[in-house]
């Protein structure tokens, strides 16, 4: 698995051809709110618990 | 005949020459355990047609020689309905007599994938006439295989071959051991791989959570059967040590929305390895049973 590979991943899920020019004064003062982190959270538990096929 | 606005065509019954019979094959403790079954053969004694019966037959329809056999894995679900799969057809000649052989792997993958205690592998065996129509009526009659009918016992019984692989020689071992000398672990395993994902140029102020993660890779080698495999299976290479479970990887990442920014949750799948195997390169995956 190579940065590539979950780069194209990532743009693959959001629909996006490159990667968003993003300003770094507008990520530094980000607050995530916890209803997203709620759903981080359960997807990384459903993530680790989930037995996938796989190729 | 019933409407003046759109035209009827009548049809006519064309007689479907078919007879079907059922196999069944107590399957508890035939497939060792840790072993990887690498194929099943259902194998059918074709008894000779009689020679008058062969000649009738022709003098009515010269070309309606063959019947096609098909074989159907049927599933008895808890509720009593029944589903078939199909799992293998093929034309024989009336000419012929000698042992039939179909593959049934699909049908033993599906078992396999039932829930305890598992009912014995029923296989459903339809013989059809090739030719539809009147002159090869009954055709289909002609085909007969050893042990159908009351009788049962004696020679030429429906068999099934069963090809495994002993998972504990030929298979991958769980987790490399860290400790294990040199780079390259000996045999197929999962060795733990960091990706830091902060060291990546792309990611800044892009990628929010996580840092980084435990994303595993398969290495090592697998062992290959020495003596070749009983039958030919076209495009298959050697067996490699592959990623056979995966699992996603959740993210929250920032993304722009009119002009704001803000936190989104996104999962990327197929991103962490949960297990390795040793597989068949070009072998096809098992279909998976459908609830």
């Amino acid at each position: 698995l190579s940065g590539e590979q979950i780069r194209g991943s990532l743009l693959q899920q959001l629909h996006l051809s490159q990667v968003p020019v993003l300003d770094e004064g507008d990520a530094e003062g980000l607050v995530t709110p916890a209803h997203v982190t709620a759903q981080y959270v359960a997807l990384l538990q459903r993530s680790h618990s989930a037995r996938s096929r796989g190729k | 005949r019933f409407s003046q606005k759109f035209r009827e065509v009548v049809g006519r019954w064309l007689a479907s020459e078919a007879s079907t019979h059922l196999l069944v094959f107590s399957m508890e403790r035939r497939l060792p355990p840790n072993s990887e079954l690498v194929r099943a053969v259902l194998r059918l004694f074709q008894e000779p047609v009689p020679r008058a019966a062969l000649r009738r037959l022709e003098r009515l329809s010269p070309h309606s020689a063959r019947a096609r056999v098909t074989v159907e894995w049927l599933h008895v679900r808890e509720d009593s309905s029944n589903r078939t799969s199909l799992v293998d057809s093929r034309l024989v000649s009336l000419h012929d007599s000698g042992w039939k052989a179909f593959d049934v792997t699909e049908a033993v993958t599906f078992w396999q994938q039932l829930s305890r205690p598992r009912q014995p592998l029923l296989l459903q065996v339809t013989v059809q006439t090739e030719h539809l129509g009147p002159p090869a009526a009954g055709a289909h009659k002609l085909v007969r295989f050893a042990s159908q009918g009351p009788a049962g016992a004696g020679q030429g019984e429906p068999q099934l071959e069963l090809h495994t692989l002993d998972l504990g020689a030929y298979g991958a071992q769980g987790d490399c051991d860290p400790e294990a000398p040199g780079a390259e672990a000996p045999r197929c395993c999962r060795r733990e791989m960091y990706i830091d994902l902060q060291g990546m140029k792309w990611a800044e102020n892009w990628v929010l959570e996580p840092p980084g993660f435990l994303a595993y890779e398969c290495v090592g080698a697998c062992r290959q059967p020495r003596q070749p495999l009983p039958f030919k299976w076209p495009l298959l290479g050697p067996r490699q040590c592959i990623a056979s479970e995966t699992a996603s990887l959740p993210m929250i990442v920032r993304v722009e929305e009119g002009g704001r920014p803000r936190p989104q949750v996104v999962s990327l799948p197929n991103m962490r390895v949960q297990s390795c195997s040793c597989s068949w390169d070009g072998a096809p995956v098992p279909r998976k049973l459908e609830p």
